[in-house]
């Protein structure tokens, strides 16, 4: 997942 | 889910309630900047809009719900119920210096180059600036009440737990997101004159001109 965004994240 | 994040999304929301709360009980919202909660309602919004698309847990969800629902409360106590006690004169940062720009590097530095995707990139980069023009309303004015100081520090707080959030995700899940990181740092930066100042000064802070 190197890179990808944080989208489980607030 | 780590300890940091938790604690740093707890801090989150404790500011955000720390304000509702403050302006709510004192039926005042002096001292407080209305653009910045309207970049912050912003933020949320463009953030956000996956809620429509995508179902991550419930925690997330119902946090997403609360931020949302908590940031248009707030921007509607300043603008509309109290708004004879806001403090309008003092708040003049111009948000379409942040706003532009930031919405030009979301188009250009992004994971994916899609409307869902920039958008998210843009609220990321636009909340590492969204404190600016509180933080322009007390050098302008010289001082802020403990409350306020109070809800600054919990989002600094937040903040800083989360860079520990992304430490910890990359040392045991190698995980990382390059432009989640580099817009917290810079955000964090932001907090740290303001941090410098809640310690040494007491809770009553005055930023010097």
């Amino acid at each position: 997942e190197d890179g990808k965004s944080a989208k489980d994240e607030l | 889910m780590n300890i940091f994040r938790l604690a740093g999304d707890l801090s989150h929301l404790a500011a955000i309630i720390i304000l509702l709360l403050k302006i709510w009980k004192t039926r005042s919202c002096a001292g407080i900047s209305g653009k910045s909660q309207i970049l912050f309602a912003l933020v949320f919004t463009t953030r956000y809009l996956d809620l429509l698309t995508s179902f991550i847990s419930l925690y997330n969800t119902c946090m997403k719900i609360i931020y949302i629902g908590c940031a248009y409360a707030t921007v509607h106590l300043i603008y509309m119920k109290f708004k004879a006690t806001y403090d309008g004169n003092h708040d003049t940062f111009r948000i379409e210096f942040l706003i532009v720009p930031v919405g030009g590097l979301s188009f250009l530095v992004n994971h994916d180059f899609s409307p869902l995707e920039i958008l998210w990139t843009f609220s990321i980069y636009l909340e590492s600036v969204a404190i600016l023009p509180q933080l322009f309303l007390i050098s302008k004015t010289g001082e802020a009440e403990t409350i306020t100081t109070h809800y600054l520090f919990c989002l600094g707080v937040y903040r800083a737990l989360y860079l520990f959030n992304w430490i910890w995700r990359f040392y045991f899940e190698g995980f990382f997101d390059m432009i989640a990181i580099v817009a917290g740092v810079v955000q964090t930066i932001l907090y740290c004159d303001f941090f410098y100042l809640y310690v040494t000064k007491g809770e009553k802070v005055a930023i010097p001109s």
